[in-house]
C-alpha cells in the first residue's frame, strides 16, 4: 500500500506539473511529501508559483489563481485514474475569461474519453459545450429539465436568455 | 462505461419525473439562481450511493424528498434511477446495460436496486468502487471542494489522493 | 445598550425584508432573536424563504439564493448605519444575469450617497460602473492601476479585453 | 466624508507608487486572475488600520510588504496613504481634509501619520471607529463573508450588527 500510494504521487506529480503548465502558461508546481519515510501519514504540501511571482505561501494566491491551483491538482489526478464521467458545478466561476478558455481547452482534450456536465454561468463555456441543457422553474420551487441545443446546432444566446424570467 | 441517462422522481425540487440525457463529450447545464441545476447533480450523488448528508447540503437524509411549495403538497418517496452503458465490461457485472436504483420513503425506509432486481446498498457502492466513479472521488467537483484541496487541513487532499491510488 | 440593540435589530428586520423583496421579488424574509429575552447574547437567526418555496433551512437554499440573502442582509445593515463608502470584491460571481441586474439597480441607489468600488469579473456590472479601473500585470508580479474609462464615455469590451494578455 | 484617493508603494503586488483616484457614485475594479485588484482592497483596509493578518490573506504583518519577484528584490518598508474629504465634518476631526499614512519595515516597527503628523494605530481607528467606515464594518464586503455571515456559527453575524448598532 506505501509502494501504491508513492507511486501514485509520483504520477500525480508528473500530471500536476503538466497541468499546471498549460493552465498557468509558465511557472512551477509541486507536491510534497512532508515526511517522505511516512507516505500514509504524511503531510501532502502543495506548491504553486505563478510565472515570475514567488508567492510564499498558496494563501497569498488571488482567488482566480488558487482555483486554477486546484483544478490543475484535480485534472492531475484525473489523469492517473480518469473517471469515466466528470460532473463539474459552476468551478469556472471565480476565473476570468482567458483561463476559463485555457480550463475548456483541456477539458475538451478529455472529453474524448469522458463525459463532462458542467454546471454554469459562463457564457464561454456554455458556448464550448456540445450539449446545452436548461432547467427551469416556471411553477415556483418545481424544476424541469429541459433541452437547448444539441451538438451545437442553431441555437443562440437568446434562447438561453429565454431560460431566466 | 458510459452514463445513458439520469430519471427523477420527488427528489428534492423534482417533484415529476424528470429526465437528464447524458451525451458523449461536454454537456453544459444552465438556468437562473435556484432552478434545480445542483440539485441535478445532488441526485446523481445520492444514486451511486452517497450517505454523507452534508454532500447533499442537508442534515437528515429524508431531506432529499420532495418537501412540497406554497401550493403542492410534499411526497412520500424520493426516487433516483441511472441508466449505464457497460458493453466494454469496466464495471464488474456480467450485464452489458444496468440501471441503479435508488428509493427513500419518508418512514425512512430505503429501497436499493440494480436492473430492477432489490439488493443492498453495499452491492451498489461496490459496483462502483473501482471505476473512479464512487459517490467519493474526484468526479464529482464543487465549489467548496476547490477550497477544502487547498486548505491547511490536510484531511481532504489525502482523501483525493487516496481514491486516485 | 440592550434597547439600541434591539432597536437595531427591528430596523434591520425591516429594510432586510425590504431589501429581500427587491432582490427575491416575492418570498418572505424574517431575522429572528431565538431569545427575545437576551438580545445581547442570543443566536439571530435568518429565514429566507423565496418565491413558492419552502426551504426549511439556509443550507438547502442554492448557490445564487444564498448570497442574495446575505447581501439583502448586508444592505439592511448598511441602510441602519450607511457608510460613506462600500468595497465589494467579486460578489456577483454566483448570481444569474437577471440577479445581478437587480442587485445593481440596489447599488445605483445607494451610490448617490456612498462611494461603490465593485470588482468583478461579470460584463454586466463592468457596464453598469460610472468609472471603470483596470489592474494590470505586464511586468510578472508588478501590479499597475489603469484608468479605462471615466463616466462611460467612449470605452468598448475591447478595452477591457486588452487587459488579458 | 468622501475618499479621494488611495497611495501605495512596496505594498503586495504594487512595490512602485502607484495611485488609485476614487470618484462618486459606482467604480469597478477589472483585470486578469492575480494582478492585484483584491490586493487594492487589502491596502484600503491595512490604512484603516486592520490587524488581523487573516483578512489579510497573511499569517505575519510583514507579508504585506513587497516580496519581490523572480527579477525584483523585496522592499524593505510597505507604505499606504488614503486621502479623504472631510468638509462635512462627518469624521471626528478639525481637518476639511485628511490624509491618513501607514507604514510598515520588515524589522517591524510601524508607523502611523494623519496629515503627516506621527500618532498612534489607535488614532487612527478612532477616527473611523464611529462612521461605519472602521476596518471592522459592512463596509467592505468579500466573498467569504457571504458564507460567513450566513453559516451555522453565529460569531460572524452577530459582529455585523453590533457594529450597525
Ligand atoms: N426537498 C426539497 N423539496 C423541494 N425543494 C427543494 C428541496 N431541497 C431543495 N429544494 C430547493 O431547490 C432549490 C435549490 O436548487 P439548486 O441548488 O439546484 O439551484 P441551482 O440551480 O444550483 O442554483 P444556483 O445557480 O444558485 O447554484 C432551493 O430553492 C431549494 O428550496
Ligand atoms: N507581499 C507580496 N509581494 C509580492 N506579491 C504579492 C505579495 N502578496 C501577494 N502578492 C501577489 O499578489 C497576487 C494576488 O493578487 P490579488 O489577490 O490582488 O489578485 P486579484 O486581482 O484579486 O485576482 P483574482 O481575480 O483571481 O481574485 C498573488 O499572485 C500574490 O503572489
Ligand atoms: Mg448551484
Ligand atoms: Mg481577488
Amino acid at each position: 500500500a506505501k509502494a501504491m500510494f508513492l507511486e501514485t504521487i509520483n504520477k500525480a506529480r508528473d500530471n500536476f506539473k503538466q497541468m499546471y503548465q498549460e493552465l498557468f502558461t509558465g511557472g512551477e508546481a509541486d507536491i510534497i511529501l512532508e515526511d517522505e519515510s511516512d507516505p500514509l501519514e504524511s503531510r501532502i504540501e502543495i506548491v504553486s508559483r505563478p510565472r515570475g511571482k514567488k508567492p510564499l505561501t498558496i494563501t497569498q494566491l488571488s482567488g482566480g489563481e488558487r482555483a486554477l491551483t486546484a483544478i490543475s491538482l484535480l485534472f492531475a489526478l484525473y489523469m492517473v485514474k480518469p473517471s469515466p464521467f466528470c460532473f463539474l458545478d459552476e468551478i469556472d466561476a471565480p476565473l476570468d475569461d482567458v483561463n476559463v478558455g485555457r480550463f475548456l481547452k483541456i477539458v475538451r482534450t478529455f472529453a474524448r474519453q469522458t463525459q463532462f456536465v458542467i454546471i454554469t454561468h459562463n457564457k464561454i463555456t456554455m458556448e464550448a459545450a456540445d450539449t446545452l441543457y436548461g432547467v427551469t422553474m416556471e411553477e415556483p420551487g418545481v424544476s424541469k429539465v429541459v433541452a437547448v441545443r444539441f451538438k451545437k446546432e442553431a441555437e443562440t444566446d437568446d434562447t438561453i436568455l429565454d431560460l431566466h424570467y | 462505461m458510459y452514463l445513458k441517462n439520469l430519471e427523477l422522481v420527488g427528489f428534492k425540487s423534482f417533484p415529476e419525473k424528470s429526465q437528464f440525457l447524458f451525451n458523449k463529450g461536454i454537456t453544459s447545464i444552465v438556468g437562473p439562481n435556484g432552478c434545480g441545476k445542483s440539485n441535478l447533480l445532488d441526485a446523481l450523488r445520492w444514486v451511486l450511493g452517497e450517505q454523507r448528508t452534508s454532500l447533499l447540503r442537508g442534515t437528515k437524509m429524508e431531506e432529499v424528498i420532495f418537501a412540497g411549495t406554497r401550493t403542492l403538497k410534499p411526497l412520500g418517496m424520493a426516487e433516483v434511477s441511472l441508466n449505464i452503458d457497460n458493453k466494454d465490461g469496466s464495471l464488474p457485472s456480467q450485464y452489458g446495460e444496468l440501471t441503479v436504483s435508488r428509493r427513500l420513503y419518508r418512514s425512512g425506509e430505503s429501497e436499493y436496486l440494480i436492473n430492477k432486481v432489490p439488493c443492498r446498498l453495499k452491492d451498489i457502492t461496490d459496483l462502483f468502487a473501482d471505476s473512479g466513479v464512487g459517490a467519493h472521488a474526484y468526479a464529482i467537483i464543487q465549489q467548496e471542494m476547490v477550497d477544502a484541496i487547498l486548505s491547511d487541513k490536510n484531511e481532504e487532499r489525502r482523501f483525493l489522493f487516496e481514491e486516485a491510488a
